[in-house]
C-alpha cells in the first residue's frame, strides 16, 4: 500500500485523526484519547487493478486476462480503492448504565489500501 | 451512501472540499463506533467518575501487590522488538545490524537485552555447533576488542542469547551491531535464516524511568 503525498491522483491511504476530545467523546471513552482512522482514495486505472495482497503468480496471470478482457467488454472496469489491511480499536469507555467496558472493535484501523 | 459521478466510492476524495470531507469523516467515525458498540447513540453520564478516581479504582482491581509496587517503584518497563537489518556478510560471518528509535535511546535505560536468531543446520549435521557473536565496540572508545559471547546450537530452530552490558549501552544509544561467527566446520555449512518468516531479532526491555533510578541510586 502507498501512503497519499502531495496531489497523488492514484489510489492510496491518506492518515485520518479522530481526536475524542474535539468531537466531545472524552468523557465517555476513557481510553485512547482519539483513534487513527485513515481511509482510502484516488483513482484505480485498469492496468493498477489487482487482487488486493496477491503475489506474482499463476492466479495474478489468469486475473489480468480476466481483466483485459472486462477492458474489452465492459467500459469503467469497476476497480475501486478499498483498504486491503486493517486492524482492531481498543477501547475502553462508559456504557450507558456507567459500568466500565474494554472492547477489541475489530478492522477499525486501515493500515494499506489498494485497487480491488 | 454517496452519490458521485466517480466509478467508486473512494474517488470522492477529489470531488470533496476539505472541510466537507473532514465533516464527513467524523460523522463516519462516530456513526461506525456506535454501530460496532450496539449504541443508537452516545451514552450519557448521569455520574460522571473523576479521572482520579477511576484511576485509583483501576490500580485496585489488579491488587494490593500492584498498587504498592506502583508505590514504591513508579518506573514503568516494556519491551522494544528490532528486526536484523543484515549487513556486509560472508560464509564465515552474519553481521545484523539493528536500530532503535529516539524514544527508547533517549536517556531510558535497557536493562536487558536478548538476540533471537534461527540457525538451520543440514541435515546431516549431529554434533552441536559453536556459534560466536561479537558486539564490536563504538568508534572513540579507548578498547579496541569486542565483547564476545559463546553459544551451543544443537540443532535446526530458534535460539535466544542474553546479551551483555556492551549490547544493552549500545540499544540506548539507538544503534547495535552484532556479528554472528561460527567456529567449526560443521557450522559453517549452517545457515542463519532471515527471511520474511525468520528474521534475527533483538527483544530489548526497556526502563521508562532509567535516568531518575540512575540519580537516585547514586
Amino acid at each position: 500500500g502507498i501512503d497519499c503525498q502531495g496531489g497523488s491522483r492514484m489510489c492510496c491511504r491518506r492518515e485520518f485523526f479522530v481526536d475524542f476530545r474535539e468531537i466531545g467523546w472524552h468523557d465517555w471513552i476513557i481510553q485512547p484519547e482519539g483513534y487513527a482512522m485513515n481511509f482510502c482514495t484516488g483513482q484505480c486505472p485498469l492496468h493498477v487493478a489487482g487482487m488486493p495482497g496477491l503475489s506474482a503468480s499463476f492466479h495474478t496471470a489468469v486475473l489480468n486476462l480476466l481483466k483485459a478482457n472486462a477492458a474489452a467488454g465492459t467500459t469503467g472496469g469497476g476497480s475501486c480503492c478499498v483498504p486491503t489491511a486493517r486492524r482492531p480499536l481498543s477501547l475502553l469507555y462508559y456504557d450507558r448504565d456507567s459500568n466500565i467496558v474494554k472492547t477489541d472493535i475489530p478492522d477499525m484501523v486501515v493500515e494499506a489500501c489498494g485497487c480491488s | 451512501i454517496l452519490q458521485t459521478a466517480g466509478p467508486c466510492p473512494s474517488c470522492w476524495g477529489a470531488t470533496f472540499d476539505l472541510e466537507s470531507q473532514r465533516e464527513l469523516l467524523l460523522d463516519l467515525a462516530k456513526k461506525s463506533i456506535l454501530n460496532k458498540l450496539h449504541l443508537s447513540q452516545r451514552p450519557t453520564l448521569s455520574r460522571p467518575v473523576s479521572r482520579a478516581a477511576l484511576k485509583t479504582a483501576l490500580q485496585r482491581l489488579r491488587g494490593p501487590r500492584w498498587e504498592t509496587l506502583l508505590e514504591h517503584d513508579p518506573t514503568q518497563e516494556y519491551e522494544v522488538i528490532s528486526f536484523a537489518e543484515t549487513g556486509l556478510s560472508s560464509i564465515n560471518r552474519t553481521r545484523l545490524d539493528f536500530h532503535f528509535s529516539n524514544r527508547t535511546a533517549g536517556g531510558r535505560e535497557v536493562r536487558q537485552a536478548r538476540l533471537v536468531f534461527f540457525v538451520h543446520l543440514p541435515s546431516n549435521a549431529t554434533q552441536t555447533v559453536n556459534m560466536q557473536v561479537l558486539v564490536p565496540r563504538p568508534r572513540g572508545t579507548n578498547l579496541t576488542s569486542p565483547s564476545q559471547h559463546r553459544l551451543q546450537v544443537e540443532g535446526s530452530g530458534w535460539h535466544q542469547l542474553l546479551l551483555g552490558p556492551e549490547a544493552q549501552a549500545a540499544c540506548g544509544r539507538g544503534h547495535l551491531t552484532l556479528e554472528l561467527i561460527p567456529e567449526s566446520q560443521a557450522a559453517h555449512s549452517s545457515v542463519i535464516l532471515g527471511g520474511f518468516s525468520h528474521r534475527p531479532f533483538v527483544a530489548a526491555r526497556v526502563s521508562a524511568g532509567g535516568q531518575h533510578r540512575v540519580r537516585r541510586h547514586r
